[in-house]
């Protein structure tokens, strides 16, 4: 059974992601 | 020919990557300060998670270290991955049993995921914000246009949003046939991730003749 990512998602991992692009206060 | 660890997944790096713990159906894969990836796998037991066993691997993903808390009996899931005991058994890449290739495997597609949300390179244009992430090579570049448009290429497709929100995916480098306002997109994207190439190549230059902290990630530029 491959593992896919979808096995990784969910809100925190989304609120994660988020959370990268967002630069640090300039 | 027996089959290797290295001819089914490549080491993982996990370098530059924010910390974070995630739980999964029956396990936990952690992202440590130190740079490590911790893998938990968990068992049911009188309705408790018990930490039954902890794959630890190095940044580079070369050392594995593997052990089974309490000797075996579990420990219950805490915030933070069971430390290892003393005289801990340790693998390297190229000799880690077959048993646990399929979790350094699962440990990696983690990983990999992460690296290709996680931006190295922020370039702010006159138009758009470029990204260009950390899953090299080849790694994965995001446009985000300040007027809601996106373009995104991974591994050999591009994916792109119009700011009507209308949305298409073209194969390879086949960007013949765009309409004549998305071609303009087009060009300005790859300009942008020409330009972080470019940036990421000489910061990197800079980065090893330093040799001390690391420079990346770098934000270039702010939005207009």
């Amino acid at each position: 059974d491959d593992i896919d990512d979808e096995e990784f998602l969910d809100n925190q991992l989304e609120a994660y992601f988020e959370q990268l692009i967002q630069p640090e206060m300039m | 020919q027996k089959p290797t660890l290295r001819s089914v997944v490549s080491p993982l790096t996990a370098h530059r990557l924010k910390p974070i713990r995630q739980k999964t159906k029956n396990a936990v894969v952690s992202i440590l300060d130190t740079g490590e990836v911790c893998m938990e796998f968990l068992k049911e037991h009188h309705s408790q998670e018990l930490v039954k066993e902890v794959l630890r691997i190095s940044g580079d993903g070369n050392v594995i270290a593997v052990y089974h808390p309490n000797e075996g009996r579990g420990f219950l899931l805490d915030n933070r991955p069971p430390a290892p005991p003393e005289g801990v058994c340790t693998y390297n890449f190229d000799n880690l049993p077959e048993k646990y290739w399929k979790k350094y495997q699962y440990a990696a597609k983690f990983v990999q995921l992460v690296r290709t949300k996680t931006p190295k390179v922020t370039f702010y244009t006159r138009y758009a914000k470029c990204m260009l992430m950390e899953n090299s090579p080849p790694a994965d570049v995001e446009v985000c246009f300040y007027d809601g448009a996106k373009i995104h290429k991974t591994a050999g497709v591009t994916r792109v949003i119009e700011k009507s929100g209308k949305s298409f995916t073209l194969k390879g480098d086949s960007e013949a046939g765009l309409r004549k306002e998305i071609q303009v997109y087009m060009d300005h994207a790859n300009e942008g991730h020409r330009i972080c190439l470019a940036l990421e190549a000489a910061v990197l230059e800079e980065e090893k003749r330093s040799g001390s902290v690391p420079f990346f990630p770098i934000i270039v530029g702010r939005k207009p």
